[in-house]
C-alpha cells in the first residue's frame, strides 16, 4: 500500500505541475509530503506561485486563484488514475472570462478520456457542451427535464419550457 | 464504461419520472436556481451508496423522497436507476449494460439492485470500487469541495490520493 | 440588553418576512428564537419557503436560494440599522440572471441610506453601478487602480489599463 | 457619513500609493482574477481595527505588507487611510470629514491614527461602536459570509442581531 501510494503520489506531482502551468498560462505549483516520516500518515501540501508573483502561503491566494489551483489537481488526478465520468456542480463559479476559456479548454483536452457532466450559469461553458440539458421548474416545486439547444438556452433559464422531453 | 442514462423516479424535486440519456463527451445541465440541478447530483451520489443524509443537503433518509408541492402529496419512495455502458469489460460481468438501482419507502429501508436482481450495498460498492467512482470520489465534485481541497481541514486531499492508487 | 435584542429582533423579523417575498417574488420567510428561555442566550431560526414550494428546512435549498434567503437578512438588518456604508465581496456569484436583477433592484432601493461598494463578476450587477472602479495587474504581482467608464469593462477584465489613475 | 476615501499604501499587492474616492450610491470594483479586490475588502476591515491575521487570509499581521515580487523587493511598513464625511454628525467630533489611519512595520507594531493624531485602538473602536461598520460588522460581506448566516454554527447570526441593536 505504502508503495502505491508513493508511485501515484510521484505520477499526481509531476501532471499537477504541468497542468497548473497550462491553468496559469505560466507561474510553478508543487506537492510535496509534510514530513511525518510516515507517508501513509503525511499531509498533502501544496504550494502554488503565480507568473510574477512571490511564492506565499496559498491562503493568500485569490477566490478564482483557489478554484484554479484545486481545479488543476482534480485534473492532475484524473490524468493519473482517469475516472469515467466527472460531474462538476457550478466549479467555474468564481472564475473571470479568461480563466474559463482556460478551464473549458482543459476540459475539451481530457474528453477523450472522461465523460463530463457540468452544471454552470456561465454561457460560456455551456458553449462548449457537445449536449445540453435544461431543468425547469414551470410548475412550482416540480422539477422535469427538456432537451435543448444551444439557441433555447434563454428560455429554459426564464423558466419556460422548450420542447417535453 | 461511461454514464449512459439516469432515471429519477420520485427523487427530490422530481415528482414524475425523468430520463436523462448521456452522449460521450461533454454534457452542460442548465436551469434557474433551485430548478433541480444539484438534486442530480445527489442522486447519482445516492445510487453509488451515498449513506449520510448530511452530504445529500438532509437530516434524515426519507428527505430524498419526494415531499410534495402546495398542489401535490408527497409520495411513498424514490427511485434512481444508473446505467452505465460496459463496453470495455471494465466491470467483471458479462453485460455491456449495466443499471443499479436504489429504493427508499418513507420506513428509511434501502434496497438496491444490480441490473433488477436484488444485492446488497457492498455489491454495488465492490463493482465501482477500482473505477474512481465511489460517492465520496473526486469523480463528483461540488464547488465546496474546492475549499475542501485547499483548506484540507480532514485530510480531504490525501483521501483523493487513496482513491487514486 | 434584553429589551433592546427583543425590540430589534421584532423588526427585523417583520422587514425579513417584507423583503424576502420581494427577492423571491412570493413565498414566505419568518425568523423566530430557539426556545432556551433567555432570549438573550436563544439561537435566531430561520424558515423559508420559496413560492409553491413546502416548507423544509434551509438546509434543503438550493445554492441560489441560499444566498438570496441570507441576502434578505442582510437587507433587514441594514433596513432595521441602515450602516453607512456596504461592502460585498461576490455575493452574487450563485444567483442566476433573474434573481441577480431582483438583486440589483433591491440595491437600487436602499442606495439612499446606504452607500455601496460592489465587488463583481457579473455584468449586469456592473451595469447598475454609479461609477466604477478598475483593479488591474498589469505588472504582475503589483496592483492599480484604474477610473473605468462602463465602455472600458471588457478591456479591464483582460488586464489592459485604461487611463493612469 | 460615508465612504469618501480609502487610500491604500504598500498594503498587500498594492506596492505604489492608490486612491479611491468614492461617491455616493453604488460603486462597482471590477478586475481579473488575482488582481487585488479582495485586498481593497481587506484594507477596510485591518483599518477598522482587525486584529486576527486568519481573517486577513494572512498567518501573521506582516502579511498584509507588500511582500515583492519578482522584480520588486519587500517593503517595510504598509498604510490605509479611510477617510469618511461626517457631514450629519454622526461622529462626536466637530470635523466634517474624519480620517482613520493604520499603519504596521515588519516588527508587527500597529499605530493607529485620527485625523493624523496619534490614538489607541480603542479609540476608533469606540468610534464606529455604534455605526454598525465595525470590522466584523454586517456591513463588510464575503461570499464566504453567505454561509455563515445559513449555518450559524457559531452564532453569528446572533452576534448580527447583538450589532443592530
Ligand atoms: N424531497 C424533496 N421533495 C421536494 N422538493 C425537494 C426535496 N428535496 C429538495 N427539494 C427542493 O429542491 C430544490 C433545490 O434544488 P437544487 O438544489 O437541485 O437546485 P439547483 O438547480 O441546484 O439550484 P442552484 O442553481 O441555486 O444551485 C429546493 O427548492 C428544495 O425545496
Ligand atoms: N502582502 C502581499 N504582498 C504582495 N502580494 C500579496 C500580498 N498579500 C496578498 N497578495 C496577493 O494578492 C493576490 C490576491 O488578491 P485578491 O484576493 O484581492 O484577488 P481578487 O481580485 O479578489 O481576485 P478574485 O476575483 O479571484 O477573487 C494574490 O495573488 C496574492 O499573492
Ligand atoms: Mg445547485
Ligand atoms: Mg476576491
Amino acid at each position: 500500500a505504502r508503495k502505491q501510494f508513493t508511485e501515484t503520489f510521484a505520477i499526481v506531482r509531476r501532471y499537477f505541475s504541468e497542468i497548473f502551468q497550462v491553468l496559469f498560462e505560466g507561474g510553478e505549483a508543487d506537492l510535496s509530503l509534510s514530513d511525518d516520516g510516515d507517508p501513509l500518515e503525511a499531509d498533502v501540501v501544496i504550494t502554488a506561485r503565480p507568473k510574477g508573483k512571490r511564492l506565499q502561503d496559498i491562503s493568500l491566494l485569490s477566490g478564482g486563484e483557489r478554484a484554479l489551483t484545486a481545479l488543476s489537481l482534480l485534473f492532475a488526478l484524473y490524468k493519473a488514475k482517469p475516472s469515467p465520468f466527472c460531474i462538476f456542480d457550478e466549479v467555474d463559479a468564481p472564475l473571470d472570462d479568461a480563466n474559463i476559456m482556460r478551464f473549458v479548454k482543459m476540459l475539451k483536452k481530457f474528453q477523450e478520456e472522461t465523460q463530463f457532466v457540468i452544471i454552470t450559469h456561465n454561457k460560456r461553458t455551456m458553449e462548449v457542451a457537445d449536449s445540453l440539458f435544461g431543468i425547469t421548474m414551470e410548475e412550482k416545486g416540480v422539477s422535469r427535464v427538456v432537451s435543448v439547444d444551444v439557441r433555447d438556452i434563454e428560455d429554459v433559464l426564464a423558466n419556460k419550457r422548450t420542447a417535453p422531453q | 464504461m461511461s454514464l449512459s442514462k439516469l432515471e429519477l423516479i420520485g427523487f427530490k424535486s422530481f415528482m414524475s419520472p425523468v430520463t436523462l440519456d448521456f452522449r460521450e463527451g461533454i454534457t452542460a445541465i442548465l436551469g434557474p436556481n433551485g430548478c433541480g440541478k444539484t438534486n442530480i447530483v445527489d442522486a447519482v451520489r445516492w445510487v453509488l451508496g451515498e449513506q449520510s443524509a448530511r452530504q445529500l443537503r438532509g437530516t434524515k433518509m426519507e428527505n430524498v423522497i419526494f415531499n410534495g408541492t402546495q398542489m401535490h402529496k408527497p409520495l411513498g419512495c424514490a427511485v434512481v436507476n444508473m446505467t452505465v455502458d460496459n463496453a470495455r469489460g471494465v466491470f467483471p460481468l458479462d453485460y455491456s449494460e449495466i443499471t443499479i438501482t436504489r429504493k427508499v419507502y418513507r420506513s428509511g429501508i434501502s434496497e438496491y439492485f444490480i441490473n433488477k436482481s436484488p444485492c446488497r450495498l457492498k455489491d454495488i460498492k465492490e463493482l465501482f470500487a477500482d473505477t474512481g467512482t465511489g460517492s465520496h470520489s473526486y469523480a463528483v465534485i461540488e464547488q465546496e469541495m474546492i475549499e475542501y481541497v485547499l483548506n484540507d481541514a480532514h485530510g480531504e486531499r490525501r483521501h483523493m490520493f487513496e482513491e487514486a492508487s
